[in-house]
């Protein structure tokens, strides 16, 4: 899950 | 922060700050629907709604403090389980109807358009009367938006996870969350008694949300494969893991 992963390490909402 | 040092009262305001922006669907077709466009409609605002929905989830406190492995279990399982209880929650002021968004309302009726999703409409209707019975009151309604997603797992988290620690963090945000919930039904101020008892009335219902996602998701997948409706992007993904998880 790609982009679920990389949402999620996103800290700037 | 980690959520023990937080007060119950704490907790539900950062679950307040935390709540998402209410999603347009922008371009809505024009009616009737067809089986196509209501299905593609609906997908669509998922795939919206779902991007603010990991944000919610970061803004829980202690939620990031989970291992990046139990986050994605988490919200693989209960992602449908929280669009609907936000569509019950959004849904409580008007009987019969389903406030998907401001832009797509939908009757009861429309669902004949496509196939097998009557009987999830009506399901969610059924809840949203018996939450709408319960007068339930926003802080409630945040607390068990909450509860679905730290309470989703259905095997223990730890098997795949690289972090013990991580599942005794999540229990002590489940107790957090657990006392959140207590201390808004207290704070309202009805008998003890009274309020065990909407303790459990509220925590009942969850299994009916439950009910309700699985079959949406059985639906959605189906809609899938019969190639009614194109699935990407994220809620694609959001799917397969069901998908994957179910063979």
């Amino acid at each position: 899950s790609h982009k679920l992963v990389q949402l999620l390490a996103t800290t700037a909402e | 922060i980690f959520p023990s040092v937080l007060s119950p009262e704490q907790f539900v305001t950062t679950l307040i700050e935390a709540e998402p922006p209410n999603v347009l669907l922008m371009n809505r077709p024009n009616k009737p629907f067809t089986e196509a466009s209501m299905m593609m409609s609906l997908t669509k605002l998922a795939d919206k709604e779902l991007v603010h929905m990991i944000g919610w989830a970061k803004k829980i406190p202690g939620f990031v403090e989970l291992c990046l492995y139990d986050q994605v279990r988490l919200l693989e399982s209960c992602w449908l389980e929280i669009l609907m209880v936000g569509l019950m929650w959004r849904s409580i002021e008007h009987p019969g109807k389903l406030i998907f968004a401001a832009d797509l309302i939908l009757d009861r009726d429309e669902g004949k358009c496509v196939e097998g999703i009557l009987e999830i409409f009506d399901m969610l209707l059924a809840a949203t009367s018996r939450l709408r019975e319960l007068k339930l009151q926003h802080k409630e309604y945040l607390c068990l938006k909450a509860m679905i997603l730290l309470n989703s797992n259905m095997f223990p988290l730890t098997m795949g996870s690289d972090d013990p620690d991580s599942s005794v963090k999540l229990r002590h945000l489940l107790n957090a969350i657990t006392d959140a919930l207590v201390w808004v039904i207290a704070k309202s101020g009805l008998p003890y008694r009274q309020q065990s008892n909407r303790l459990a009335n509220l925590l009942m219902l969850l299994s009916h949300v439950r009910h309700a996602s699985n079959k949406g998701m059985e639906h959605l997948l189906s809609m899938r494969c019969k190639n009614v409706v194109p699935v990407y992007d994220l809620l694609l993904e959001m799917l397969n893991a069901h998908t994957l998880r179910d063979h």
